[in-house]
């Protein structure tokens, strides 16, 4: 069982590596163990470099970096372990344009293994839906769904503020 | 994976509503309170979710439609889930797996799977070790993302373990 | 001081309530003590009604309706008692279209009296400034700040996703 | 009312820059990670804050430009406020308030009130009861919109005891 987590642990590093420094290009992120003698009670240090800036200690990131490096530490533990669906609720909300975009982009690719539901107020995450519904208050208190096509016009009373 | 959802009496969703789920991704859209997270919540509870914090209520039966301007109050609530089981990812010898729960006024609570009535506990089984269970990293809550890198040292073993 | 205290309760719950249901036609909104007799230890509960919803414990309120509620709040204590200036670090992330707009209406009316310093990645937050600035890394890890005029095309690089 | 913020060696903000703010709404905007929030903790800062989780650092030393790619770290930070004071909004007999604070690499702080060397307990009595010093709730923070409403009630008691 301490080989057995040790094992995965270094997968899931080595993924997470890998992942990050191929969605933000010059950057570099790891994880590490902070008691490499005492495997099954070591807690787990994250180090996150953002291209271009020094290392320095994740909570000094952004909000923005935060998410992403948060995902895609997610993302590096589904591709060792897959759950058999995943429900993420607003995870987009701190991203820019450019972040959400590599954000869909990644989750998209994933999808070909995972199934994903996705709640989000976001036009550029939408738009990789294969089936998008709409949540409405038809009636007053009472939540009503609708099959929404991409492209639809009606799709704009769906869609949050342009940020 | 998940094929469908179905809602009745589960907090805003005081009529009866399926949910048909993509493969892929599918995505849920709409204006702020309408119902998005509630849908979360439901996938939650129907999974086995007891913690009334992760639900955002204070007791049990308020996630029961408690009434609205235009309708009265319901006296349960239900949600059904259908997984696909082809490729036998849950630990049950069935190809489908229908799950369902309800919970009444008076703090009854029913439980089924494929429409054999069974404890709590016998779904949370089906669902441990996936991470879709107690603990597990595959629902990600609203405005909880940062958690996972912001968490304690601690906290972040624990989602390894549950991981590993 | 329990009769200051009890003043200024009074003042902002009023604020607070008229504020909410000018805003939310058909919402309604209160404050109370929880100990009438105990003004000084009290603790203050909040009650949230948003339009056609009946009562229930704000706890099941949505991402979106809990931040009205709070901006609301906030604001209501700021008329009854001005800071010299507030700083809104992306307080926007939550809402949607619809919600965004009465925020930002909102706040442009108390602008007129008070200094407000927002953060935002929001389009329609952001064409309600007075005085616009945009933040680059021109040079890695290092701010460079920009002053923006509202309707420089430059600006789309500055705007979030639209959501 | 805020005149001008000047940065200097604070986080991000390796060069000197300085933001002239309007005296209605001034907005922020930029991608993840340019520095706007970084400004935010710049104002708390030279306001007397001193707590390390506000602050998003570990100790306070790491508020000092840290190198990048591109430039080497520097030995110190510092962050100069002006502030309007004709109505007399602050209890000081200026009529234009500058706030001066800067911290080196071994750890030696500065605090100066109109190029006036003072302690860091003068610069918060300045902002004592404003809304502005600790526990006020004229800054909000990235994700804590929501706790005002959210936190237990003796939390809230204090939000109303400081506005009181
Ligand atoms: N038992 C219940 N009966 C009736 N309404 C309920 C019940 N439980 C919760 N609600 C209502 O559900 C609404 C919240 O819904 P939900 O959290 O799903 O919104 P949302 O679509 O996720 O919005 P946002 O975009 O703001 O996150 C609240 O207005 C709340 O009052
Ligand atoms: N002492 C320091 N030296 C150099 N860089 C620093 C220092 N402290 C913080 N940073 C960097 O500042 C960045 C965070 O900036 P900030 O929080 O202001 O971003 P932001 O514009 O608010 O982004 P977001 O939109 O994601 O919230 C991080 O990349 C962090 O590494
Ligand atoms: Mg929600
Ligand atoms: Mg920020």
């Amino acid at each position: 069982s301490r080989k057995r987590f040790r094992d995965t642990f270094e997968m899931v590093a080595e993924e997470f590596s890998i992942m990050f420094r191929t969605l933000f290009p010059g950057g570099r992120a790891y994880l590490s163990l902070t008691d490499e003698e005492n495997v099954l009670k070591s807690g787990i240090e994250i180090i996150v470099h953002p291209p271009g800036k020094n290392l320095q200690s994740i909570s000094l990131l952004s909000g923005g970096e935060k998410t992403m490096a948060a995902v895609i530490l997610l993302l590096s533990i589904f591709k060792i372990k897959p759950a058999p669906f995943c429900v993420f609720d607003e995870v987009d909300a701190a991203l820019d344009d450019s972040n959400t975009a590599i954000l869909a982009d990644c989750v998209k690719e994933f999808s070909r293994y995972s199934q994903f539901i996705i709640i989000t107020h976001n036009k550029i995450t939408m738009e990789k839906a294969d089936v998008l519904y709409g949540i409405t208050m038809e009636e007053p208190g009472i939540s009503h769904i609708i099959s929404l096509k991409l492209g639809d016009p009606v799709l704009d009373e769906f869609v949050g503020s342009e940020k | 994976m998940l094929k469908r959802l179905s809602l009745y009496g589960f907090k805003t969703f005081a009529k009866k509503r399926d949910i048909d789920f993509s493969d892929g991704i599918t995505c849920i859209v709409g204006p702020n309170g309408s119902g998005k997270s509630n849908i979360a919540d439901a996938i939650r509870w129907i999974l086995g979710e007891q913690g009334m914090k992760t639900l955002r209520s204070d007791k049990l039966t308020e996630i029961i439609f408690a009434g609205s301007e235009s309708n009265k109050p319901l006296n349960f609530a239900e949600v059904v889930i259908l997984l696909e089981n082809s490729s036998e990812r849950f630990p049950l010898n069935y190809t489908e797996i229908e799950i369902t729960r309800r919970i009444y006024r008076d703090n009854k609570s029913e439980f089924l799977i494929n429409r054999n009535p069974c404890r709590l506990k016998d779904i949370q089984e089906i669902f441990l070790d996936t991470g879709l269970g107690k603990g597990g990293i595959s629902m990600i809550g609203q405005g909880q993302i940062e958690k996972i890198i912001s968490s304690d040292e601690s906290e972040r073993r624990t989602l390894f373990e549950e991981a590993a």
